[in-house]
């Protein structure tokens, strides 16, 4: 379950 | 990019230099957890093979870069220019008691079973866990440099204030990670225990330390 875009987090 | 996960990611990267500059400036690897810090080269290199993928910004290619460059140094600095003053006798926590299970958890729970993304979530579930040698060594020894005390505080707030990050992109782009978001606040908990001796102690002057 994760809602959002590509992985932009460090 | 939001105030939270910017301040998170800064002292995330001061946490990272002020571990470096220790065991480079005092030429002493003394109560540091070398196991934690292979885990957080682990880590790293698990999570950001996308540098070989894709590029989002040059602040996040940059970052991931430093990130994994200063990890790797650290655990060099630890296990092999200043070996001697490594503290293996009480750097004893069974990592493989921790890679295992995440390892098993990546392939249960994630969002996609794709080779990267199966990398990513253990990453994810590790950086949850890799401190725990390092907390485990200060329980061991009963005590902590100060500038440890300073390296563990801003690892810890770093991962608190991606929760901050998560409550406002939730609300203010619709975005969530429930992986990311269980295993932030399960590393943000086991900090805790440092947070009350750090406040308590530390910043009153106070040297850290365990009744043994």
């Amino acid at each position: 379950c994760s809602i959002g875009g590509e992985k932009d987090e460090l | 990019m939001n105030v939270f996960r910017l301040t998170g990611d800064l002292s995330h990267l001061a946490a990272i230099i002020i571990l470096l500059l220790k065991i480079w400036k005092s030429r002493s690897c003394a109560g540091i957890s070398g196991k934690s810090q292979i885990l957080f080269a682990l880590v790293f290199t698990t999570r950001y093979l996308d540098l070989l993928t894709s590029f989002i910004s040059l602040y996040n290619t940059s970052m991931k870069i430093i990130y994994v460059g200063c990890a790797y140094a650290t655990v060099y600095l630890i296990y092999a220019k200043f070996r001697a003053t490594y503290d293996g006798n009480h750097d004893t926590f069974r990592v493989e008691f921790l890679v295992v299970p995440v390892g098993g958890l990546a392939f249960l729970v994630n969002h996609d079973f794709s080779p990267l993304e199966i990398l990513w979530t253990f990453s994810i579930y590790l950086e949850s866990v890799a401190i725990l040698p390092q907390l485990f060594m200060i329980s061991k020894t009963g005590e902590a440099e100060t500038i440890t005390t300073h390296y563990l505080f801003c690892l810890g707030v770093y991962r608190a204030l991606y929760l901050f990050n998560w409550i406002w992109r939730f609300y203010f782009e619709g975005f969530f990670d429930m992986i990311a978001i269980v295993a932030g606040v399960v590393q943000t908990i086991l900090y805790c225990d440092f947070f009350y001796l750090y406040i308590t102690k530390v910043l009153k002057g106070k040297k850290l330390s365990l009744p043994a």
